[in-house]
């Protein structure tokens, strides 16, 4: 059992600090609070981003959390890959250069696995493969659209 | 394996029937506020059995009902294509009447239970506690959550 | 006690049911949960988004409850004026035209106080009279520059 | 009145010392993630006594000093410019010693206690719990509160 969870572990954390590196330009990996026994305490995340010294996971920014925490996702799904992956508007922290990493990101692990991700931000509708529109009809019921390609700048220009 | 079509009958703020196609690769569900893009993934883990009310952003089961109606009933179907050929349709039905609401799951047409479903979708690395859904808000849920219950999301994993 | 409350709750109410028809373009209003006595229950925000039926608050969607909160503060602001206001990125569930509506509403509030608003968002960065802006000196602390107002576009570029 | 000038000395990723003159009418503070602009708001908080160390994403008063050092002092000045003409500067200083730690406040350069600086604001209707500062990610908080404490909001102005 000590060996399974140790063989995931390592696993995860090899992907963690790479996708980390990758996403914010820093270091970072993933520690265990009693390595002797892991099933004992938790598992915290070490991250710098780039050239800050290493701080308290609770005092980082919005942004910072949110990429630490994406790229925690992103290599849970190298090491145990999902068929399907439903994000919802998690680039909302985030700034426009780091929204662009994200979308850059996610467009490569878009081709090993499905991902859906709601954004009302322009940098991911440019990357992404299609655009699915919704909107809300006069009856009061939502309306799906297929946008297609020439229509995505349209919608690009009403994210923000 | 991909999703390759949702659909939806009187779910949430949708009406009689919409249907969503899906393709393989990176997707972006974009629109103005309220239109009904995270009711499109509440939708998915409804059908799928991964949902909890609370993540549903609903009181009691009729609020997932078109226009809250006490008597009345939604369904949501999600298709599946498998890599090994062929579809796997994934479907429930709610029915909801005064007080009273059953759900009934449904695998390829037939009547299932919810730990059939559990159990099928587990096979295909599809699990009701997987990081592969991200609910709006959420993302730095794993920052603040406890240490000991993000070790568990390894201990899952092993 | 009971008449200082209720010409308090009137007051915020007639202001609320404005600011939230000028925000989301629909209808609102506050309602106490006990009319009669008041301090035996809370307070209620009724709020339709443009064209839609009554709802619970919980089931609003992320930018619904966002212009309902925002339309209670500054309803809040008018009935009892503070000397200043600081946002942090309270657009972040925003689409596209709701940022540009909230920051209109900042634009016009911001003649009677001051307004202090974090934001990553391009139309705030294009209303506001002026930009802060703040970056990591290399030394690994916040820098604050004054950005001047050609420089406003470049940071409205850099914003999504 | 208004806010004029925030002077920030070792307070959290705020160097030896920081002047930001503000202006009246509509600031935007923008920045790349993780630079400094929710510290700002932190900053003048602090200043005017009306922050809990929960709201400061700090577990310990040390963790507020720049780079966390265990013995060192920070300090933040905000200074208003008033209707009536002249200034009021309110200004807290935070000197950590090992475990030990005190904070001192000051108005117009005199010591003074937390609830004269209180009692000294609410005259310019600056309140601890008032609604005029949401911090990052409570935008929603006044729809998720319990409707009690929203009403206690109203009674508060009464
Ligand atoms: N049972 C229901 N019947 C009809 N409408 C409903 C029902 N339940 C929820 N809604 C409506 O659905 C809307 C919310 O949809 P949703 O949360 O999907 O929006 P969204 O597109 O994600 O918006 P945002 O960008 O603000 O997050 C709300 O306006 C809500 O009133
Ligand atoms: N005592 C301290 N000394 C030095 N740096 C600190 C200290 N406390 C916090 N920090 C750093 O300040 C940074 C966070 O700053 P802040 O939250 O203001 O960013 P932000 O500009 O609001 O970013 P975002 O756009 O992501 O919200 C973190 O990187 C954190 O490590
Ligand atoms: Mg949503
Ligand atoms: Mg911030």
């Amino acid at each position: 059992k000590r060996d399974a969870f140790m063989q995931a572990f390592n696993a995860v954390n090899t992907h963690f600090q790479s996708i980390f590196a990758e996403l914010s330009d820093g270091d970072g990996h993933l520690a265990l609070e009693d390595p002797e026994n892991p099933f004992a305490a938790g598992l915290t995340l070490i991250a710098h981003p780039r050239g800050k010294k290493v701080r308290r996971l609770e005092s980082m920014s919005g942004g910072e959390k949110s990429l630490t925490a994406l790229s925690f996702i992103f290599a849970l799904q190298r090491y145990r890959p999902s068929p399907f992956y439903a994000f919802d508007e998690v680039d909302m922290f985030l700034d426009g250069s780091n929204v662009e990493r994200l979308a850059r990101m996610l467009r490569h692990e878009a081709d090993h696995a499905q991902f859906l991700v709601v954004s009302l931000r322009r940098p991911m509708i440019e990357r992404s493969d299609r655009v699915i529109g919704v909107t809300l009809a006069r009856a009061g019921h939502s309306q799906v659209l297929g946008v297609q390609l020439q229509q995505v700048e349209a919608v690009a220009s009403q994210a923000s | 394996m991909h999703l390759k079509c949702l659909e939806i009958e009187r779910f949430k703020s949708f009406g009689p029937y919409t249907r969503i196609p899906l393709l393989e690769g990176f997707t972006v569900v974009s629109g103005p506020n309220g239109s009904g893009k995270s009711n499109i993934i509440d939708a998915l883990l409804f059908a799928l059995g991964l949902s909890t009310s609370r993540g549903m952003r609903a009181e009691k089961l009729s609020d997932l009902i078109h226009q809250g109606v006490t008597h009345g009933e939604a369904s949501v179907t999600a298709t599946f294509h498998l890599d090994e050929g062929g579809d796997l349709a994934v479907c429930r039905r709610l029915r909801v009447n005064g007080n009273n609401s059953t759900s009934t799951y449904y695998l390829d047409g037939a009547v299932c239970t919810l730990s059939d479903l559990h159990e099928r979708l587990g096979t295909h690395h599809i699990y009701p506690e997987g990081y592969n859904v991200v609910l709006q808000g959420d993302v730095t849920g794993i920052i603040t959550m406890p240490s000991r219950e993000r070790r568990e999301i390894i201990d899952e994993l092993a």
